[in-house]
């Protein structure tokens, strides 16, 4: 564990619950996709598949199923719990154009064929194209409230923090998971524009983010 | 290539 990583999970765990009490206190889901948090909740089942095989340590274990309980809580808020403020006319992304390539692709490129690495390697591609429907979603109502945008800040910031955690690892300990660091700088990158806007405009005290 | 230990991140 370094520091980068710590932050990178702390920045990760931050933006779930911002996302999760905005929606929670507000009674409200309106401006979130459905789509990329069912997304997330089918990224965090495929990943931690080995929840109950392989114990790493109490940190891991702890985080996975915060993760999990978290993820699967947002999904029934916005599908159930809160469905009359679910702005489904806005969260037309069509998520098969995800899924597909990045279960071909999970199948052709992984580090050893058997389920549950195949499902691993699932989770990491799918992870880095899951805000795709959220910032569709931002582009298509050309707006979104400060408290997502602070929850979108977070969630960029996780796996960018990542990337510094990767290369701590190298350089101290030769690790390199290859198919976690092309995905994460793919992920890292779908969030480069939002990170300008965020800067230039909400940071500037604007109460939510008008895109131009 | 078999990545030898489990997936040890979040």
């Amino acid at each position: 564990m370094n520091v980068f990583r710590l932050l990178g999970d702390v920045s990760h765990l931050v933006a779930i619950i911002i996302l999760f009490l905005k929606i929670f206190r507000s009674k409200s889901c309106a401006g979130i996709s459905g789509k990329s948090q069912v997304l997330f909740a089918l990224v965090f089942t495929t990943r931690y598949l080995d929840l109950f095989t392989s114990f790493i340590s109490i940190y891991n274990t702890v985080m996975k199923v915060v993760f999990l309980v978290l993820s699967y809580a947002t999904v029934y808020l916005i599908y159930l719990r809160f469905r009359s403020s679910y702005d489904s006319e806005s969260d037309t992304f069509r998520v098969e154009f995800l899924l597909v390539p990045v279960a071909g692709l999970s199948f052709l490129e992984n580090y050893d064929f058997t389920p549950i690495e195949i499902l691993w390697t699932f989770s990491i591609y799918l992870e880095s194209v899951a805000i795709l429907p959220q910032l569709f979603m931002i582009t298509k109502t050309g707006e979104a409230e400060s408290i997502t945008t602070h929850y979108l800040f977070f969630l960029g910031l996780y796996r960018a923090l990542y990337l510094a955690n990767w290369v701590w690892r190298y350089h101290t300990e030769g690790f390199f998971d290859q198919i976690a660091v092309v995905s994460g700088v793919v992920q890292t990158i779908f969030y480069c524009d939002f990170f300008y806007l965020y800067v230039t405009k909400v940071l500037k005290g604007n109460s939510k983010l008008t895109l131009p | 290539y078999a990545l030898s230990m489990p997936h040890d991140e979040l």
